[in-house]
């Protein structure tokens, strides 16, 4: 059972997964995420954080053996149990493909559709347009998959579309999602689809 | 022959970009 | 030991990584990358195909005893063995460390850089100026810690750049990556740094 310290900033989705991941497995994880222990862009740039995390990414795990881990689905996999990381080689397979089409496959347009709205980047309408239908056709892949399974990795690349823009109307189309929000406890879902403002 | 067939992969190009923003706006929010 | 059909196109950086792979776990792959068996476009398009694979994506492996996968690392991790998966939680949770590291870090960068130059996607002078500066940042981190590790996986995602834009002089700096090349065969490395044509 793993047990050590998770580095990063304070709702970060991409450490929601290891956290969620530890709640299962058991694993004993002390977030540092803010000052004295944990300066974003500080913290991330001193050598003795470099030393055990070369790339300066975060979310960032420190074993309390010592043993360093970063990028996010490697540290859920590294504080999750034997039955989550998948018992068997097919099953650890599936999990390994859902976890690189949440990466490869919703990201990206999660991300040009809310961050613009979010002030993170600017606001490009037809890319705005080109993401929303994205997202629709990646939803209704997964809805048509998620029916009796649980993607918890899934559920933390949606978290942006979810708070931000997907509003009841938006979602009604995949049933399938509503029980992951159980794990994530209340979410406060989207009422009206968030638009740029600018 | 790659070409014909790269032309379809999809690449987040503007990776670099939105995760520069993503943590710019991270490190202002975290003062 | 798995057995199966891996559907892709040919030339496909993705499907070496599982090729590879195999070779090291001494599975059985079958490639199926041209008619009358596979035509991309058609292929992944078929009821059938689909039903196997939902998102229509390639590479796709399917097992001789039927189990379906697609994602090129989970294809990769499905025909490995053991060892190479990683034997212990801490070795395997580094196995997840660098692919991601590939895919969100080298991949997004290293097509930026190539793309225009193949004629792939447009020319834009500062995106090509930034995703250099990036690999050039990358190589240096992986470099530093390529020191007696072998990381197939990487040197896949690095297959355009070194094809096409990372010529002797480029990669000096980087003496780490010269192994890698015998698992790939003859790799016939960039003499000159393309640069775009209009």
């Amino acid at each position: 059972m793993a047990t050590g310290t998770l580095y990063t900033y304070p709702e970060n989705w991409r450490a929601f997964k290891a956290l969620i991941a530890a709640q299962y497995s058991g694993a004993q994880v002390h977030v540092l995420s803010a000052p004295p222990h944990f300066h974003f862009g500080q913290t991330n740039r001193t050598p003795e954080f470099l030393c055990k995390f070369p790339a300066g990414k975060f979310p960032a795990f420190e074993g309390d053996g010592g043993f360093c881990v970063f990028e996010s689905n490697a540290i859920t996999y590294y504080v999750n149990n034997e039955e989550l990381r998948g018992s068997t080689p097919e099953a650890a397979a599936l999990v390994a493909q859902w976890v690189s089409f949440a990466d490869s496959g919703r990201v990206p347009p999660a991300s040009a559709w809310v961050f613009p709205i979010m002030g993170i980047t600017h606001h490009n309408k037809q890319a705005t347009q080109n993401a929303k239908e994205e997202v629709r056709r990646i939803l209704g892949l997964l809805d048509a998959h998620l029916k009796m399974r649980t993607f918890l990795v899934v559920v933390c690349t949606l978290l942006w579309l979810y708070k931000q823009v997907i509003e009841p109307s938006f979602h009604q189309a995949f049933p399938n999602f509503s029980q992951f929000w159980a794990v994530l406890g209340e979410v406060k879902l989207c009422e009206k689809m968030a638009q740029f403002d600018a | 022959m790659a070409t014909n067939f790269l032309v379809h992969e999809k690449i987040w190009f503007d990776k670099f970009k939105y995760g520069d923003a993503e943590r710019r706006f991270y490190e202002q929010m975290n003062g």
